[in-house]
This record gives structure tokens, C-alpha cells and sequence, in this order.
């Protein structure tokens, strides 16, 4: 079912 | 000092709810635009952010911002004492440890408060891109929720994919396979059967069903729930929390080796 990415690859630090 | 009154006092509860399983503990971050809340689930795979604008309060009076740091659990605990028709007030002093909840039944014949201690949580606020979406689905919450269940009962990943017939949830297993297909309806007698589906180009992605299911936690909070997906980019999960602001997930893709 493919590897899990993490959200903070997407959303940078604010 | 914070006063913030809410006649809907039961919206409070649904929200907790509806995020604290995936969040264990977090800042929910007050000034003058309402409360806010963004934090990610412990394996930094899903972000919450709620916005309850403070419009939404019959009363409300920030005169500096402040994060109140709060296990969720706790809220939980304190929040299930309130009635669901009550209205909840909350207080804070500016550098104080504890936030007051205040409950009165509508009929104003039972008052109660539960002081809740505060604690320091060292979050990291995450930059939420504004993104132009290729698919977007506003289906009844209900529905969302049932084929979340359906699914998970067959396999662990769901592939997503909208394109012009509709939008179809794709998983397999051991016992085998299952689609279900969601099209766009909206003629429906009622406005809370009717589903909207808004696409510029059809997009597919891999998500885990059991977050996806964990974010339907929140379906009494809105009749509908809206999917918003476009190309190797979180799906952004979105409940309405009435005219009063938003709680929205955030989930990551799994993408191919």
C-alpha cells in the first residue's frame, strides 16, 4: 500500500 | 484576561471529541480572532486545525494573546460534565495556570465550574499552503463516515479517485476487494442527502483508512464533510463547525516505493 509520508514533507515550518 | 461565553456549549464537546484520540495533548492559542488549534498527531502523519472565530461567542474579551496548554483528555474529562444544551463560559487570567469552565443549564437553575490546570507544551506551528484543489467533494457526513467503516473492515489503504464519474474509495485485503463510488447529487429532497463534486482534473492518492476513519469522529459536528485533494499533496478533511469556524484534517499520502 506504499510508504507513509509525514505532513511536515508538505507543511514547512510556520 | 479571557471571557469567552458560548450559548452552543455543546459545539466544545464535539470538537474535543471529535480530535482527542489522534492529539494528546495541545495548545489552543486565543486572541482576538477566537481560539485556534493546530497540532499534529503523535506520528506526524495528520494535522488538526480548528478555528472557532469569536464571533461565535455571545461574549467575548481576549486582551492578549495567549496558548493555553491542555491534555485533551482532561478537556474531555471536564467537558463531559457540561449538558449538551449548556452554555459554557470560559475564564483565564493573562500568566495564570488554569482555565475556568463555567456551565449553566438554559434554564439558568444549575451552575457548576471546573478549574482545569494548564500546562507547557512546545509545539511547532506548521505553514498550511493555500492550494488550488482538483478535486473537491461535499458529501453528507454520514456517508463519509459509513464508507470509512465499510472499508476499514476490508483493508488498511484506501485509494481516492475522482474523475468525471464520480468519486470512487478503493481498498483490498485478505477477504478481497471493495469500490464505492460517490456521485454528484443534488437534487436530492434534502439539502443534507445532496453530494457536490467540483472537479478541475482528476487526481487519485493512497491514504491509511484508519486516520481517515479517526477524522469521522467529527461527524456530529456538520451534516456534510468536504474532501479537497489535488496531486502528491495532503487530502484536506473539512468539518463546518456551523457559522462559527472550522475543524479541518490534514492527512498525508502514501505514495509507491
Amino acid at each position: 500500500g506504499g510508504v507513509q509520508t509525514s505532513i511536515g514533507q508538505f507543511f514547512g515550518k510556520a | 484576561m479571557l471571557e469567552a461565553r458560548l450559548v452552543q456549549g455543546g459545539m466544545l464537546k464535539k470538537v474535543v471529541d471529535a480530535v482527542k484520540d489522534l492529539v494528546t495533548e495541545a495548545n489552543i492559542d486565543v486572541s482576538s480572532s477566537g481560539f485556534q488549534l493546530q497540532a499534529m498527531d503523535t506520528s506526524h502523519v495528520s494535522l488538526i486545525a480548528m478555528h472557532l472565530r469569536s464571533d461565535a461567542f455571545e461574549h467575548f474579551r481576549c486582551d492578549r494573546a495567549m496558548s493555553m496548554g491542555m491534555s485533551l483528555a482532561n478537556l474531555a474529562k471536564v467537558l463531559k460534565c457540561a449538558g449538551n444544551d449548556d452554555i459554557v463560559t470560559l475564564k483565564a487570567n493573562d500568566d495564570g495556570d488554569t482555565v475556568t469552565f463555567m456551565f449553566e443549564s438554559p434554564k439558568e437553575d444549575r451552575v457548576s465550574d471546573f478549574e482545569l490546570k494548564l500546562m507547557d507544551i512546545d509545539s511547532e506551528h506548521l505553514g498550511i499552503p493555500d492550494t488550488d484543489y482538483c478535486a473537491t467533494v461535499t458529501m453528507p457526513s454520514g456517508e463519509y463516515a459509513r464508507i470509512c467503516k465499510d472499508l476499514s473492515s476490508i483493508g488498511d489503504t484506501v485509494v481516492i479517485s475522482a474523475t468525471k464519474d464520480g468519486v470512487k474509495f478503493t481498498t483490498s485485503g485478505d477477504v478481497g476487494t471493495a469500490n464505492v463510488t460517490v456521485r454528484q447529487n443534488t437534487t436530492a429532497d434534502k439539502k443534507e442527502d445532496q453530494t457536490i463534486i467540483d472537479l478541475k482534473e482528476p487526481v487519485a492518492l493512497t491514504f491509511a483508512l484508519r486516520y481517515l476513519t479517526s477524522f469521522a469522529k467529527a461527524t456530529p459536528l456538520a451534516t456534510h464533510v468536504t474532501l479537497s485533494m489535488t496531486r502528491e499533496l495532503p487530502v484536506m478533511v473539512e468539518y463546518a463547525i456551523q457559522d462559527m469556524g472550522f475543524l479541518r484534517f490534514y492527512l498525508a499520502p502514501k505514495i509507491e516505493d
